[in-house]
């Protein structure tokens, strides 16, 4: 079929105040 | 006498997971899905920062650091969020060259207070308990934005994804992170660890591998590495990754083409990295149908899945709390409103360079008991559009040709019309303004018009924003039909 379909399931995770799962790497470069 | 009124926000912390079994015979682990980085991790047995099972709080391990004086030219340090690791020039990150040795390592205790998750709710893995389990010795050592940080080795392993044989796929098994969860990572391959990432080395030219997209193209199982990400509406428990594939069903209007912007050119890097897009200017449309323009300045954001939240500049999100008469609250850090009766129907309008992206404002708001919390969160650093913003758009990421492709998100469709992808992507139209993309950063102002035209089509077009003139004040319009 040429194509691969991933469902995928919606967590909930108790936060207290401080929310916001950022899940952007540090990038951390070097000099080329 | 000495009371303490906490904010209890619950069950808002969002977060898209695939199930995933590794290993003869199969551990089952969960994963994050994440746009916003490129490698997998899951998590091993030997974490000390879990609380339960064999992972004594107390026990001491080992945390390999590298010689920072070695990589000179590092723009970012690594992230060091519990600050034990206070060494002349070290940093938390070891290299990737094989060895898994840095110049030196140090003896380290995680604190009883951190060594506090539950590890078993996502699972873990023990390399082990698997017979097939092939170590390649490679150093992994991933750190992000919100403190959490994973470090490791690179492995291969039986794998399956959702049913999906993925054998052969590079994953790392992280002996040390203090996140409770791995991560799916599915970005380009120049944002992995190995190229960009804290474990590129000096020692060792910077290198990628194929990653989850790469190795679903190169085994065949996808013509082109692109995939669609739906995430469905905010109460749905379940979305989907279309890989190769548009589903034509799950967007209204046209799906508009813009390309890739590179925000780290400056950095040496001569081609994107990761997905930023060009936002062309950001506005308000309110239940009566008057809308308002805030800014048309252009802003560079990346499109990140593994971010709940959204992260706008902060004069945007003080010109978006002042339209909401929102104040802001240095205790919690957020901006405080009532909560609207109205915000299905009040929508955030963001223009991708003649069209447009309407999402709406419960999108964004966060309940705390009797008071509300603006989820937009104003930042100095990457603009983020997150799943707040995501769960609102259906997003073609097209990794070949370094292009994104959105239109507006449709919800409750029961029924599939799904194209494969064999070049570029089926049905999309470039944005009128593909061209007029982000290039140096700008002071934001107000003002300019994204209204200019109908937009009572979703992802309609906006007319040419990009020419519209900056004033000192924010322009407000109705739309014509």
């Amino acid at each position: 079929s040429k194509f691969v379909k991933l469902p995928f399931h919606k967590l909930y995770g108790d936060t207290r105040d401080d929310v916001g799962t950022d899940k952007k790497p540090e990038v951390r470069l070097l000099k080329r | 006498a000495d009371g303490y009124e906490e904010i209890i926000i619950t069950n808002q912390q969002s977060f898209y997971s695939v199930d995933l079994e590794v290993g003869t015979p199969p551990q089952n682990v969960t994963v994050l899905v994440d746009t916003g980085s490129s490698d997998l991790w899951i998590m091993g047995s030997n974490n000390p920062y879990c609380s339960s099972g064999s992972m004594s709080s107390s026990r001491r391990h080992v945390i390999n650091k590298r010689d920072d004086s070695s990589s000179s030219g590092a723009l970012v340090n690594d992230i060091n969020p519990f600050g034990w690791l206070t060494g002349t020039g070290s940093a938390i990150g070891p290299t990737a060259t094989g060895s898994g040795g840095g110049s030196g390592t140090a003896t380290q205790s995680v604190p009883a207070s951190e060594a506090t998750m539950n590890c078993q709710e996502f699972g873990t893995f023990t390399t082990s308990d698997s017979s097939t389990f092939r170590s390649n010795n490679t150093y992994f050592s991933i750190s992000y934005g919100d403190g959490t940080f994973a470090s490791g080795t690179f492995g291969t392993d039986i794998l399956d994804l959702s049913d999906l044989n993925v054998t052969g796929l590079s994953f790392a098994v992280a002996n040390e992170t203090n996140s409770t969860m791995g991560v799916l990572g599915i970005g380009l391959p120049e944002l992995e660890v190995t190229y960009s990432g804290s474990t590129a080395s000096s020692s060792r030219r910077p290198y990628t591998y194929d990653n989850f997209p790469m190795v679903l193209k190169n085994s065949g199982a996808i013509k082109t590495n692109a995939y669609s990400l739906y995430l469905n509406d905010s109460d749905a428990k379940h979305g989907t990754i279309l890989f190769g594939a548009v589903d034509h069903s799950k967007y209204a209007g046209t799906l508009y083409t813009v390309p890739i912007v590179n925000t780290l050119s400056a950095s040496g890097f001569s081609s994107p990295i990761q997905f930023d897009v060009t936002i062309n200017g950001i506005g308000i449309s309110y239940p009566d149908n008057s809308q308002k323009t805030l800014t048309t300045t252009q802003i560079p954001a990346l499109l990140d899945s593994g971010t709940t939240l959204t992260y706008l500049p902060q004069a945007v999100v003080a010109m978006i709390a002042d339209e909401l008469d929102a104040q802001y609250s240095s205790r919690l850090g957020y901006y405080v409103l009532d909560c609207p009766s109205n915000s299905n129907s009040t929508q955030i309008v963001f223009d991708f360079g003649g069209f447009h992206i309407n999402a709406s404002l419960s999108s964004f708001i966060l309940n705390a008991g009797n008071i509300c919390l603006l989820g937009i969160i104003a930042t100095d650093d990457t603009t983020i559009l997150g799943d707040s913003f995501l769960t609102n758009a259906y997003v073609v990421y097209d990794l070949d040709n370094l292009e994104i492709s959105m239109a507006q998100a449709q919800y409750n469709i029961t029924n599939e019309n799904i194209e494969v992808i064999t070049s570029s992507i089926p049905s999309a139209i470039k944005a009128p303004g593909y061209t007029s993309t982000w290039s140096t950063s700008a002071s934001i102002v107000t003002g300019g018009n994204i209204f200019t035209v109908d937009t009572s089509q979703t992802a309609s077009f906006s007319g040419n924003v990009t020419s519209a003139t900056a004033s000192a004040t924010s322009t407000t319009s109705k739309s014509r039909n």
